[in-house]
């Protein structure tokens, strides 16, 4: 605040007066072996807000009738801290009730990432503001959601819903049958594909090692998943066979330098197909769960 | 994989922009030295695909 170098920041600390519950989900068994998660959907009951209340609101705000819902999935690191990470986030009416369905798929897309034994999924619920700033109601205090209870019998209980594929009909298989052609009913495998480096003119002289490499390719075709799946999600395309991991390949070139020739080490990468998958062209790519 | 992409992807970890011009006389006496060959090795370990056919 005094130093010579900084002008003086000013700022105004808003109160947000957000009011935030955390719901606590056991997921052993909820995600079947071998299957794919397309989706996971939070559903939370807002309940009705009483005439009276509303009236008063109105008196007072007749504004803004809406307040911000925010899901964080609450990671509860082994050293203790926790870090959230922000999965969805809208806005609700004061003048609606039922259930409100939120996406968390990336939760549990980060959720799967956290090695064994697992935590369970954790899920924070912010109501806040609509937007902060002294003109701002206080229609957040009158958003209310059905909390957990201790039975998990409670009607309007938060419920999480997980849509799955069953990857034995919607996967794909691991290398192909090489006694068995490649037809239009084969399911997405991986077949050898030889890349002959001798052959090549350009590598003449030029590529010491190897003189050629196993480089695989993805051939087959993939299950579509029911239309109910797709009539849900419409931006998800077709589930095509696909290389979801590749690696790279090693080479020993001769380089010449000052009229000399000598050997050198590079390394080519995504050269090689290590497993095929079915994906949908467009489905979201899980993030990566930072350490 | 094509031809294209393999002979790309060299250029590009090298830096060139061409092919470079290298007859039979350049590397008939050229001998891989060990560094080289076990740097090789380790970079095929580490990606763990099935061994390229060697000569």
């Amino acid at each position: 605040r005094f130093s010579q170098n900084f002008r003086e920041v000013a700022g105004r600390f808003l109160v947000s007066e957000a009011s935030t519950h955390l719901l606590v989900f056991r997921m052993e068994q909820r995600l079947p072996p071998n299957s794919e998660l397309v989706q996971a959907v939070l559903r939370l009951f807002q309940e009705p807000v009483p005439k009276a209340a509303l009236r008063r609101h109105e008196l007072l705000s007749p504004r803004s009738d809406r307040a911000r819902v925010t899901i964080q999935w609450l990671h509860v690191r082994e050293d203790g801290s926790n870090r959230t990470s922000l999965i969805d986030s809208r806005l609700v009416s004061i003048h609606e009730s039922g259930w409100k369905a939120f996406d968390v798929t990336e939760a549990v897309n980060f959720w799967q990432q956290l090695s064994r034994p697992r935590q369970p999924l954790l899920l924070q619920v912010w109501v806040q503001r609509e937007h902060l700033g002294p003109l701002a109601s206080s229609a957040h205090k009158l958003v209310h959601f059905t909390t957990q209870g201790p039975s998990g019998a409670r009607q309007g209980e938060p419920q999480l819903e997980l849509h799955t594929l069953d990857l034995r009909d919607y996967g794909a298989q691991d290398n192909c049958d090489p006694e068995a052609p490649v037809t239009q009913g084969t399911r997405c495998c991986r077949q050898e594909m030889y890349i002959d480096l001798q052959g090549m003119k350009w590598a003449e002289n030029w590529v010491l090692e190897p003189p050629g490499f196993l480089a695989y390719e993805c051939v087959g075709t993939c299950q579509q998943p029911p239309e109910t799946l797709t009539f849900k999600w419409p931006f998800l395309g077709p589930r095509q066979c696909v290389a979801s991991e590749t690696t790279s390949l090693p080479l020993i070139v001769s380089v010449k330098e000052g009229g000399k020739a000598r050997a050198q080490v590079v390394s080519l990468p995504n050269m090689r197909v290590q497993k095929c998958s079915c994906a949908s062209d467009g489905a979201p790519v899980p993030r990566k769960l930072e350490p | 994989m094509t031809e294209e992409q393999i002979l790309g992807s060299l250029l590009q970890q090298l830096h060139l922009r061409e092919v470079p011009v290298l007859d039979k006389g350049d590397v008939e006496e050229l001998v891989i030295p060990a560094p080289v060959r076990a740097q090789y090795v380790a970079l095929l370990k580490r990606s763990h695909g099935a061994p390229s056919r060697g000569k």
